[in-house]
């Protein structure tokens, strides 16, 4: 922490994006703001909230050489940003050299995620880090991977040290941690997932705290923390969905969904699962696909179906229906659904069952982690 | 310049060494201390306190390794000292 470690005295913290870079849509810096403030939000009791105009806590602007605070910015390359310990006034502010050239990824350019994030951290109270893992390591590291991305231990020390730990995190007081699940195997036969979905025409699958995404271009599948593509998100989800036509995969679990699209969480999420027409009994999806062609969303809980209609944007009625009577073959429960190549593929436990929804028939029963080539 | 000063090639380096310890180590902002006495024991503290600092081998010295750490883009936020 900073000397004489200055702290907010509050919980929820505003925040003010006065002005953009040129490099950038304003939405990608909308977005890598956000998510740099979640990165954050996610292990500490803090809250943000954004403010258009007026004095928020937080003023994040983007300026060149000299610009007002006697530390003037030394044009592209060394100084990316600076930001202020928190207190009022110009205290909290984080200001970026736009003499860089910001960018959304790694591979050209500074990442404004990765450097919104460092100086949020100071902006919220943290100095710099002698842990080179740290994100609070004064030096930019260019070859960081955006999608294991995750705030180092030191990092996470430091900020609970002033604002204590996220109320609903594991490291929260006087609740008993449970166990860290164990990384799970992709060639274990046993191996069963929470949901999967298609994104971008990739797979994805879900289990846990992580995701495998395959490609169908390459055998071996990526394993990532679902955190560190989506901090927002929650672990352990029941189902989810892509809506290619929007370019969006609904992720469900208990009475909640999220949206993403890409990288990044969709705002007004989560909502509840019945604004899109559930009855009250309904606590959780087990698992949904959307039909690309007709347009219709099928969500499967327990031994029953909905059909959501994706046009009209509600639940068709006359559901629910018995899942083995319109999917036959399909009798046990389902845990995971998803389209491939014009077939369904349900998984539940260990076991996938490919089913042609033309013939309605279930034409191969599969181990769950045929995908992986194991 | 003295006999163990930096040579002319050297000048770029040496303003941006001085610059950065000066900016991010507190080195006391005195140009002739740095140029002319770049092996006095302040210099060399805080070189090897920002070498301790950037997890570089303590050397004291301005080896490759240390040159090319402080070429890196990064933070204009001090690592260590007073600052307002």
């Amino acid at each position: 922490t900073f000397p004489g470690t200055p702290k907010w005295q509050k919980n929820h913290l505003t925040y003010r994006i006065v002005n953009y870079t040129p490099d950038l849509p304003r939405q990608v810096v909308d977005s890598a703001i956000e998510k740099a403030l979640r990165v954050w939000a996610e292990v500490t009791p803090l809250t943000f909230s954004r403010m258009y105009e007026g004095e928020a806590d937080i003023m994040i602007s983007f300026a060149v050489r000299e610009h007002g605070d006697f530390s003037p910015f030394d044009g592209p390359g060394m100084v990316l940003a600076h930001a202020y310990a928190p207190g009022p006034g110009i205290n909290g502010d984080a200001h970026f050299d736009d003499d860089e050239r910001w960018a959304d990824d790694t591979r050209v350019g500074t990442n404004l995620f990765l450097v919104a994030a460092h100086e949020l951290g100071h902006s919220l109270g943290l100095f710099h880090s002698a842990n080179s893992e740290a994100l609070m390591f004064p030096v930019y590291k260019s070859f960081t991977d955006l999608a294991t991305f995750r705030l180092s231990q030191d990092d996470v020390n430091g900020i609970q040290s002033l604002y204590g730990p996220s109320l609903s995190s594991p490291e929260a007081p006087r609740v008993p941690s449970p166990p860290e699940p164990a990384t799970p195997a992709k060639c274990d036969p046993a191996l069963s997932f929470d949901a999967v979905c298609t994104l971008r025409g990739e797979i994805l699958f879900f289990k846990d705290r992580h995701f495998w995404r395959q490609s169908l271009r390459t055998t071996e599948p990526g394993f990532y923390l679902i955190s560190s593509f989506w901090p927002s998100l929650p672990s352990s989800i029941d189902a989810a969905y892509e809506v290619a036509s929007r370019d969006t995969v609904f992720i469900f679990k208990g009475r909640q969904f999220w949206a993403i699209r890409g990288h990044e969480a969709q705002a007004g999420y989560p909502r509840s699962i019945h604004t899109l027409g559930f009855p009250a009994t309904v606590e959780k999806i087990d698992a949904a696909i959307s039909d690309k062609e007709k347009k219709k969303t099928y969500f499967f809980v327990e031994d029953k179906y909905w059909r959501f209609d994706e046009k009209r944007q509600s639940m068709e009625p006359g559901f629910p229906k018995k899942i083995a009577e319109h999917f036959p073959g399909v009798d046990s429960k389902v845990d995971a659904v998803f389209e491939q190549f014009g077939f369904y593929y349900f998984f539940s436990g260990s076991s996938q069952l490919e089913f042609d929804p033309n013939a309605k028939k279930v034409t191969h029963i599969l181990k769950s982690n045929s995908w992986f080539h194991c | 310049y003295p006999l163990d000063g930096p040579s002319r090639g050297e000048e770029g380096s040496m303003d941006l060494v001085q610059h950065y310890l000066e900016n991010y180590y507190n080195l006391e902002k005195d140009a002739k201390q740095f140029i002319k006495r770049k092996d006095s024991s302040p210099v060399v503290k805080k070189i090897q306190e920002m070498q301790k600092f950037l997890g570089l081998e303590v050397t004291g010295k301005l080896d490759s390794d240390t040159m090319r750490m402080m070429g890196r883009p990064r933070c204009g936020v001090p690592d260590v000292g007073h600052f307002t």
